[in-house]
Order: structure tokens, then sequence, then C-alpha cells
């Protein structure tokens, strides 16, 4: 499905360089269910940030679909982007003047879906984050858990094949966070291609592959069957 | 130090309700450990914020060192706010355009106190929550975890009596998590009151007092001996 070679994202400041990833290579296919581990500032986010085309690599290579992701134009990647990527934000990232229902619809005006179909899905995908309740209310006026739960709705309306999740349980309950992890078990058993990164080792038993970074490279990455 | 009784926070939607916190009875020691659990949506932020004086009740009384709060002028609420409470906030609030150091800083202002000293003791807290090579970057170049750091640093610069954290770890890694931990323990250790909202069972352990919300309700309320 996709490979990195060599991935590289600096940042520049003053006379210093900050190494968010310093040389990546992985091979990831279709289908698989990967967990990404590592300390805060490790280089979690900046990598799935790069995955999901929100960002680009100040060095190395990114192919996805077999076109290389560097190439294309910024309209080019935020079309591959809205068609087939669902991205969980680890702040969420909701709009604070659109109701849950709203927020979670967004992603379907993109692909040219409108009422009452739009509506329908969005209210499907609510109900199977618990959020029925919720439908008016503004993001102002949820829990920190009720927020993180919109966003993973709004990243899976769009019926994606591949779900990036940037810690995507950190402000549930384990109860909650069982119900959404029962979802991406199931849209693993789709078909669908899984990135989670997370800092709870529980959720990495859902996963096929464990990747550890540690400053921005790669540390181990392990197999379950070797587990 | 503090008790509620028949605390209630209730928000008119439309023709609805929502009981955030529906009738809570509390009574607080100085100097206790507390742990607060429940499923996302259960009120623990809403409590957190009534405590922290971020917020007033809508029916029932909170004492706080002998004062009802509920009877202070806005003005008096902030006062007591910032001479004795620290809060975490579970989405952080970090202010955008100051750097890590300006933004541990801040409540030291409030407080007279300015540089060199303000800068000295907000340098301290950053080191101790390992954030000493991100002084001088700004909210949005920080990772997720570093910026949870921010706030907690920030929370304890003014040296409180009163911790409130919302969730504190939800965003770092367990070495990282541990380290924020045992300086909840050390702060505990020198008489300090800690109240942790937390999703995981396993930060129980270092709080004297468990409670469990749900529905806006106490649902359970054990001390450490019995558990
Ligand atoms: N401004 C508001 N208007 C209406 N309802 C609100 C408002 N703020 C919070 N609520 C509701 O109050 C309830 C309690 O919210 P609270 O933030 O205390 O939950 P929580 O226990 O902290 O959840 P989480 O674990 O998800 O952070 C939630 O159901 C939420 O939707
Ligand atoms: N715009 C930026 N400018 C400078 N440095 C940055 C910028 N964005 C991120 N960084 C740095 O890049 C490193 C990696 O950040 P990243 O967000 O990928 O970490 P992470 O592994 O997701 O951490 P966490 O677990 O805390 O979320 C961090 O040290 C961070 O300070
Ligand atoms: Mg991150
Ligand atoms: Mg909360």
């Amino acid at each position: 499905l996709a490979y990195l070679r060599g991935v590289c994202r600096h940042y520049r400041m003053g006379n210093s360089v900050v190494r968010a990833l310093d040389g990546i290579d992985l091979d990831i296919e279709t289908g698989e269910y990967w967990a990404i581990q590592g300390r805060s500032g490790s280089g979690k986010s900046t990598l799935l940030n790069l995955l999901g085309c929100l960002d680009r690599p100040t060095a190395g290579t990114y192919v996805l679909d077999g076109v290389d992701v560097s190439a294309l134009s910024d309209d080019a990647l935020s079309h591959v982007r809205s068609r087939s990527i669902g991205f969980i934000f680890q702040s969420f990232n909701l709009i604070p003047q659109l109701t849950v229902e709203e927020n979670i619809e967004v992603p379907l005006f993109y692909q040219g879906v409108a009422p009452p179909e739009s509506r329908r899905r969005a209210r499907e995908l609510a109900a199977r984050v618990g959020l029925t309740e919720r439908l008016h209310h503004r993001p102002t006026e949820l829990s920190g858990g009720q927020q993180q739960r919109v966003a993973i709705a709004r990243a899976l309306v769009n019926d994606p094949a591949i779900v990036l999740a940037d810690e995507a349980t950190g402000n549930l309950d384990s109860a909650t966070e069982n119900e959404i992890l029962a979802v991406m078990d199931q849209l693993h058993g789709m078909g669908k291609t899984i990135i989670l990164v997370t800092h709870n080792a529980a959720l990495t038993r859902h996963a096929e592959k464990v990747m550890v970074l540690a400053d921005g490279r790669i540390e181990s990455l392990r197999t379950r069957a070797e587990a």
C-alpha cells in the first residue's frame, strides 16, 4: 500500500535543527493493523501527519498507492486525503461553530454527498460512538471524551480505506475505549488499513505490527506472531 | 479544607436540561490525595471546575477554607484561584503567542513576582517536567505530550496548596507519566491537597481516596485502606 524510504522531517529553530523524524524506512501492506508507540516527543504525530498527507518530508520518499506523494501538488494531496484517509487528530480539531452532527457531516460534503444522505450517515456514526444524545451540542458544550468521539466519527464517516488515529482514546474511560477499539477491529475486519498511535500498551494487542519510535527513528518493529 | 452539599450543575438546552452534576455531597481534608474516575461525560471535569472556582454550582453549597464560594464576587473568586489553586486543564489552554517559558511564568506575574525570579522559577518547573530543551518553542511547535507538560508546569509554578489535574497524563507515554506522578507524590508529601481526574485505573494506586462518578452523581467512594 505504502512505503517510506529515508524519510526525514526537520524544523529550523534559530541556529539549531529539531529532527522530528530522522530517517524512517517502512513498508505498509493494505489491510494491516499497526500500533505506533514511543516517548512523548519521539515523532509519532509527525510520522502520522506525513502518512496522512497533512505534511511533507524534508527529505526522503513517501509512495502511497504507487504515487510519489512528495511530487503531488497541494490540491492533489488534499484530494487523496479526503478520498481515502480518515484522520483522528490528537487535539481533535473540531469546528466550534458547528454542532456535533454538522462536524461529523463535513467530510461528506467534500465527496459530493448531501442531505438527507449525509445527515443519515452522520447520525449513524454518532450512534456508533455513543453520541446520539449530543447531536445538537457544540464542541464547547461537550466533555473531553465526547469531543474525542466526534473526531473519531468524523474520520470514519467517509468510509476511508486508511484510518490514522493519533491517541484517539486518551480521553476515554476504559469501557468507552474498548467500544472504540471494537469499532477499529470491525473496520480492520472489513479490509481497512489501521494505524493507531497510542501510549496505552494494552492497545497493541489489537495490532499485528507494533513499532516503537525514539528520537525520530524506529527503535523496534515486531510482528505479533513473535510478540 | 472544603465541603460540597447538594451541589448541582445544570445546562438548559432548548426544552431539555443536561444534569452535568446532580447532587454532590463531599468532604475534602487538607493534604488528601484523591482520584476521580467515571465514564466519559459523567461529570468529572464539571466537578473539578467547580472545585477550582472556575465555575459556580446552579444549586447547593461549596465551602472552601471556611468561605462560601457561591457568595464570592468574580474578582474575589479569581483571587482565591490564583493564590491557592493550580489547575491542569484537560485541553491545556496554553497561550499560543507565548513561548513555553513565558506560558509557565504567567501565573507568577499575577502574584507580583517578576524577572529574574519569575524566569528562574519557570525554568525550574520546566526542568522538572523534562522541557528544558523546549523553553523557546511556542505551543504549536510542541508535541501533544509536551503541551500537556507545559500545562502541568504552569499549574505548579505558584506553589499552590491545592492541585487539580484533569486527565493530566492522558497524552504521555508511561515512562513520562510515571515521572509526573512522582512529582505529584512529592507535592503530596509536602502537604498539598491533590485531586486527579484520571481514566487510568493504575493511577488510583497513588491516591488515598478514590471516587467514581456516574451521571453527575457519586457512584462509589472508597478509602485506600479498604481497597
Ligand atoms: N456547556 C454545556 N452545555 C451543555 N452540556 C454540557 C456543557 N458542558 C458539559 N456538558 C455536558 O455535561 C456532561 C458532563 O461533562 P464533563 O465534561 O464533566 O464530563 P467528563 O466526566 O469530564 O467526561 P470526559 O471523561 O469525557 O472528559 C457531559 O454529558 C457534557 O455533554
Ligand atoms: N513546528 C515545530 N517546530 C519545531 N519543533 C517541532 C514542531 N512540531 C513538532 N516539533 C518537535 O518535534 C518532535 C516530535 O513531535 P511529535 O508531535 O511527532 O511527537 P509525539 O511522539 O507525537 O509526542 P506526544 O506523544 O507527546 O504526542 C517534538 O520534540 C516537538 O517538540
Ligand atoms: Mg503526538
Ligand atoms: Mg473531562
